[in-house]
């Protein structure tokens, strides 16, 4: 019932101790939750670098050369978040077809920032995951979540 | 009358008025004028009125499909001459061309040459 | 976990990127 700044400010003091990176079965890397979570609760910022959608080619083509992964999450048309040299553990967040979380873009004082929630309650070591938002291309990317409701490709 | 086109640019510059001037910051963008040219010699001037410390501008002549979010002569559909040492620059590649670049006060001429037919 | 990244800079909240005069540009004369 806070108001979302509030909330905001008091995750930027708990979000390190409420997740970390491990091994994960769905994609090498990804995130679980170190304490139980409430449904609705705000996990993690998907922090990293604010960035113009214009340079996101580039970049792209510069990761793939040197075949680093690349973490990216679009704000809105003109903006995109690059995580992948500059972020935080929310880049590891692994995408599932049944999350039990879900990112959202909220204004903080006339910032847009991309804020995970927990879609759920949410017990302590459970991976991360929400349904991510792929851009429409042509190869499919198989999907690894896992779930009974896979729906098998990424995009 | 030829003026600075209101939908054909980056929506992050701004236009004045009279729409004979524009104000960008923070990153290459482009603007395209209001009327183009198709063939035969044509020429346009400009003058630069302001131009802060760091930073520069990228003019030219460019086709319908340049690229907005980038400067001018990023891409192969646009020719421009840069304010910083001169350069000019077509799909992302600079070249020497003028000694010591241009900057406030200058009056800028640019010319395109295209063939009459076709 | 950062060292999965080499050079990888941990952050607690978005930086502005800004932008290179050059940013654009695959060769500079």
């Amino acid at each position: 019932e806070l108001p979302m700044a509030m909330r905001y400010r008091h995750l930027r003091e708990t979000a390190r101790e409420a997740v970390g990176v491990f091994r994960s079965s769905i994609h090498g890397r990804g995130l679980f939750c170190k304490r139980d979570i409430d449904a609705g609760e705000m996990v993690i910022e998907y922090a990293g670098q604010v960035i113009r959608s214009s340079l996101c080619d580039m970049r792209e083509k510069d990761y793939e050369s040197k075949g680093i992964g690349c973490y990216m999450f679009r704000i809105d048309d003109d903006t995109v978040i690059d995580a992948t040299m500059h972020g935080n553990a929310a880049r590891f967040i692994n995408h599932s077809c049944d999350p039990n979380c879900y990112s959202r873009v909220v204004d903080i004082l006339g910032k847009k920032h991309i804020i995970i929630f927990a879609l759920r309650r949410i017990l302590c070591g459970e991976e991360l995951t929400y349904d991510y938002k792929f851009p429409i291309e042509e190869d499919k990317i198989p999907c690894t979540c896992g779930t009974r409701r896979c729906r098998k490709y990424l995009n | 009358a030829v003026l600075l086109a209101l939908h054909d640019r980056a929506p992050q510059l701004r236009t004045a008025d009279d729409r004979l001037a524009v104000t960008g910051d923070k990153g290459y963008c482009l603007i395209r004028a209001t009327h183009g040219v198709s063939r035969g010699v044509w020429y346009w001037e400009c003058t630069i009125d302001e131009q802060p410390e760091g930073s520069h501008t990228r003019i030219g002549w460019c086709q319908q499909l340049a690229n907005l979010q980038a400067p001018l002569g990023y891409d192969k559909f646009g020719y421009s001459w840069r304010s910083r040492k001169g350069t000019v620059f077509h799909e992302s590649r600079g070249k020497h061309y003028f000694e010591g670049g241009f900057g406030e006060g200058d009056v800028l001429g640019i010319m395109i040459d295209l063939p009459e037919k076709n | 976990w950062s060292a999965f990244a080499p050079d990888f800079k941990e952050l607690d909240e978005n930086v502005e990127y800004e932008e290179r005069e050059s940013e654009f540009d695959q060769s500079d004369e």
